[in-house]
């Protein structure tokens, strides 16, 4: 915003409080129009287990992360029809990593089940990239995380291996690319499917959980002078002084 | 208490009862995220309670005001020594987290707990 440009300018400074970052984020007023749609209404529910109608921070919330980013494919490519197959390719920007924050978990949400006029298509997602563990969902393996509860159309897949693995640390741009494969139900004739407005669907979002690393450094660092302490105050230490 | 340190400073005046009721405490405060001019990227909560603290950090500081020992210092200092050093100002002591529902400029959802946003009580330093 243009009455914020000393704000800007301390916000730059690293030395300077997390809080600072609120009007780095601010976005200008010429920016994409609002988010709509099964994406926004998941992160609004995300947002009212986790936080109540003023802003505070639920005791009980079972987010456990201090920072979730909802990112949309920036493109996406349809591929000619092969049989009852309908392939998507949809790319995911994955934003400069940030040293404040630490990625704990990534999730793709994606359509299992697509209802269009005259098809009924089920669906699933692959990563581009090969060999990359992915899993299903389990929220047992979770700990006290639970996801909000999601539309009967849509479903949840772990890919926090794949993206911490082969993506995170990568430097200069990346992106996470992934398959959106749909296959006309069994049964049902194939037909002539066309992909138009498709592309414009919301059929997948990525989901990156962070929680922020000035604790974790403030505790090494702490830790850090503990140590330093202990080791001035060892026999040894005495002995050489 | 001053007026009991110092015995030329009188403890009950017109302007010790002002003083008193005007001390440094908490307000309370809402403000709209379309007031700040943010309602285009902050999605939730609407409305943000920041506070703020405002009054006066008398000669007399209550107890529960956890202010250290500098300002009392202070205080005394301005009262009784030197007018020209300020009293020691009413600022904000603890704070409270908020979470922010946000549209980034690339078009991405984020939700983030933010520290340090929220008055919860004040102090004279």
């Amino acid at each position: 915003k243009a009455g914020w440009p000393s704000i800007t300018l301390l916000a730059d400074d690293l030395s300077l409080p997390l809080n600072l970052d609120l009007a780095k984020e601010a976005p200008g007023k010429g920016m994409k129009p609002r988010p709509q749609g099964y994406p926004l209404r998941y992160m609004l529910k995300l947002y009212q287990r986790s936080a109540d109608l003023h802003g505070h921070p639920r005791e009980n919330r079972t987010i456990g992360a201090k920072m979730v980013r909802l990112v949309k494919p920036s493109a996406n490519a349809v591929r000619p029809l092969r049989g009852p197959w309908h392939v998507q390719t949809l790319d995911f920007p994955l934003a400069s990593n940030q040293e404040a924050y630490e990625l704990i978990r990534a999730t793709v949400v994606y359509r299992h089940q697509l209802h269009l006029v005259h098809y009924h298509l089920s669906c699933h997602v692959e990563p581009w990239v090969p060999k990359c563990l992915t899993k299903p969902f389990s929220s047992s393996e979770m700990g006290s995380f639970k996801p909000p509860p999601m539309s009967k159309a849509w479903t949840e897949m772990d890919i926090t291996h794949c993206v911490q693995q082969r993506l995170w640390n990568r430097k200069g741009r990346r992106v996470l690319r992934l398959r959106f494969m749909c296959e006309q139900q069994k049964g049902s004739e194939v037909l002539e499917f066309q992909w138009h407005g498709m592309a414009s669907l919301d059929v997948a979002f990525l989901l990156l959980y962070f929680n922020d690393t000035n604790k974790s450094i403030q505790a090494k660092l702490t830790q850090g002078q503990e140590e330093l302490t202990d080791r001035e105050s060892s026999p040894l230490m005495r002995s050489a002084r | 208490q001053a007026c009991s340190i110092a015995s030329d400073v009188p403890c009950h005046t017109q302007e010790h009862d002002w003083s008193v009721n005007n001390q440094c405490s908490l307000h309370p405060y809402k403000v709209s995220f379309r007031q700040l001019g943010w309602d285009h990227w902050i999605i939730a909560p609407r409305l943000y309670t920041p506070n703020y603290c405002k009054g006066i950090c008398s000669r007399v500081l209550p107890y529960g005001l956890n202010s250290p020992n500098h300002a009392i210092i202070q205080s005394l200092v301005n009262e009784l020594v030197n007018h020209t050093v300020p009293q020691p100002s009413c600022v904000p002591y603890k704070f409270l987290p908020m979470s922010i529902l946000l549209v980034e400029a690339n078009g991405s959802i984020l939700y983030k707990e933010y520290e340090g946003m929220i008055a919860q009580s004040c102090t004279c330093r």
